[in-house]
């Protein structure tokens, strides 16, 4: 564990707490997709079957749990909760997700490091984690005014893509037999989609105004 | 094996 992994895993999580927060505390999920949180509820379940074999530490059990719990709360909100799903804009999310799933799974069938049922799976849902934030960034240019706690959420995201990119260039660094070509790939690409994102994220915190995406 | 390939991250 380095400072850059733990910085990002809190960065991930306190993304997780702001959009409870906005959900909960607003009774509101306006301009958050259910797509990408429907997606990476799927990233979760598929990457963390490994809950059931194999343990790495308590740290790691414990947040695969929370995220695992977060993912599903949220979905739940926005599909199923009275008040919270009326706000659910369900005619800005269109964005088809399925073709990220099936273009995932295709994916991993061709590339994965050892054809077995978990690891396809488990490469499964890096190929889908580095596309799941497409649906949310299409809502966003579609929203208009973008409120404070959405536009913070998908920052906060983009911050733990960027961690872990530094993650892994200090483990490489440090850790000998340490490679992953698949994951830090996908890790690129997933982090470059932000790239628009903090561009105009930036530029509307420093002229001090609402966020909005072109 | 496990952590060699990184799968010791969330």
């Amino acid at each position: 564990m380095n400072v850059f992994r733990l910085a990002g895993d809190l960065t991930h999580l306190l993304s997780l707490v702001v959009l409870l927060l906005k959900i909960v505390a607003t009774k509101s999920c306006r301009g958050v997709s259910a797509k990408t949180q429907e997606l990476y509820a799927i990233v979760f379940v598929t990457r963390y079957l490994d809950l059931l074999f194999s343990f790495v530490s308590l740290y790691n059990s414990v947040m695969k749990v929370v995220f695992l719990g977060s993912a599903f709360s949220i979905v739940y909100f926005m599909r199923y909760h009275k008040v919270v799903r009326h706000t659910y804009d369900r005619e800005l999310d269109t964005f088809r997700s399925s073709f990220l799933v099936a273009g995932s799974m295709v994916l991993a069938l061709l590339i994965n490091s050892k054809y077995t049922f978990f690891e396809v799976l488990w490469t499964f849902s890096i190929y889908l984690e580095a596309v799941a934030i497409l649906p949310q960034l299409v809502m966003l240019q579609r929203t208009g005014n973008i409120d404070n706690l959405t536009g913070n959420y998908v920052f906060l995201l983009g911050m733990y893509r960027g961690l872990y990119i530094l993650n892994w260039i200090y483990r490489y660094s440090t850790e000998r037999r340490y490679w992953q070509m698949i994951v830090w790939v996908s890790g690129i690409i997933q982090t470059a989609l932000y790239a628009d994102f903090f561009y105009y994220y930036l530029k509307c915190w420093n002229e001090n105004r609402t966020l909005v995406i072109p | 094996d496990y952590m060699e390939t990184g799968k010791d991250e969330l």
